[in-house]
């Protein structure tokens, strides 16, 4: 899970695309 | 599935499509002939009017260094902020091709990890297919349609950055022949994702199920929206292979980049994609 934090975290992130 | 739930699902995706994605193919193509009331892109042709362009890309993360005068030094410069920018587009496209992702009846109720996996193995797939349409024989759109960057001008940066895009306008050359449209480009973008062979899936059963009905209403639809087309189901899927080879060409070439260029940096959710993938 750590190797992919960011993935995670759009995946669970409800909204519209995240600013990266 | 029944002809109607097909053709839902097909409305469906093609409407996410719609939030997510801002550059349609219908868009890029009246962009690409001249057929828009919009201003039309400005052309980089060579590294002049690439610096000429720049603040029409987003480059200022990477602020000129004041140790480095010379023209070949600034040229390098000039090349790499170019590249970080390109990263930093391909990673809000990675967010918008998840969102689009999540919104695949049934996506959300995979095994998280596999949502990861379907993702880190798909999405360089789904982004050089959404180039295709940006693309022409001579160039492609860039910065939302605001830039046509020609084809001869990336063959012409130094190696080992001229060897980026080439296969890609090869490939969408050929692609583009296939004329498909947004909406049925919506449904192979979801073909795509939900592929149950990416290594490390822990449950594959429940992928391959969502595959097939996406599949059986991409079938449909190309039949309904290109009924003179033959064959033109087998043909779509038949890219699939060229893309797989196509995304480990580019991911050796990152790699090598990475050794390469003292100046490279990877932007962390690109290097989370590209590690062990293949």
């Amino acid at each position: 899970k750590e190797k992919h934090k960011i993935l995670h975290r759009l995946l669970q992130n409800s909204s519209s695309p995240v600013d990266l | 599935p029944e002809s109607a739930d097909l053709r839902a699902l097909a409305r469906h995706l093609y409407e996410s499509y719609l939030k997510y994605f801002p550059l349609t193919k219908a868009k890029a193509r009246a962009i690409l002939s001249g057929k828009t009331s919009d201003n039309a892109p400005f052309v980089i042709h060579d590294m002049k009017s690439l610096m000429e362009g720049e603040h029409m890309i987003n480059c200022r993360q990477m602020p000129m260094q004041e140790h480095r005068r010379s023209d070949v030094g600034i040229m390098r410069e000039v090349e790499l902020r170019f590249f970080h920018s390109c990263q930093s587009r391909s990673a809000e496209a990675v967010s918008e091709v998840t969102e689009f992702a999540k919104s695949i009846p049934g996506f959300v109720n995979l095994d998280l990890n596999d949502q990861v996996t379907l993702l880190k193995y798909g999405v360089i797939e789904v982004l050089i297919i959404m180039m295709a349409p940006l693309m022409n024989k001579d160039g492609t759109l860039i910065s939302y349609g605001q830039i046509f960057m020609t084809r001869e001008f990336l063959k012409s940066l130094r190696k080992p950055f001229c060897e980026m895009m080439e296969p890609k306008f090869e490939f969408s050359v050929k692609f583009n022949m296939l004329e498909l449209d947004d909406s049925d480009m919506a449904l192979f973008l979801a073909v795509i994702i939900l592929s149950g062979d990416r290594p490390g899936l822990l449950n594959v059963k429940p992928i391959e199920d969502l595959q097939e009905t996406v599949l059986h209403s991409l079938e449909l639809q190309l039949k309904t929206n290109h009924p003179d087309s033959l064959q033109l189901f087998a043909k779509v899927l038949q890219k699939m292979t060229d893309l797989r080879q196509l995304v480990t060409d580019h991911v050796q070439l990152i790699q090598l980049m990475k050794e390469t260029e003292l100046d490279w940096c990877l932007h962390p959710l690109l290097q989370e994609i590209m590690r062990d993938l293949y």
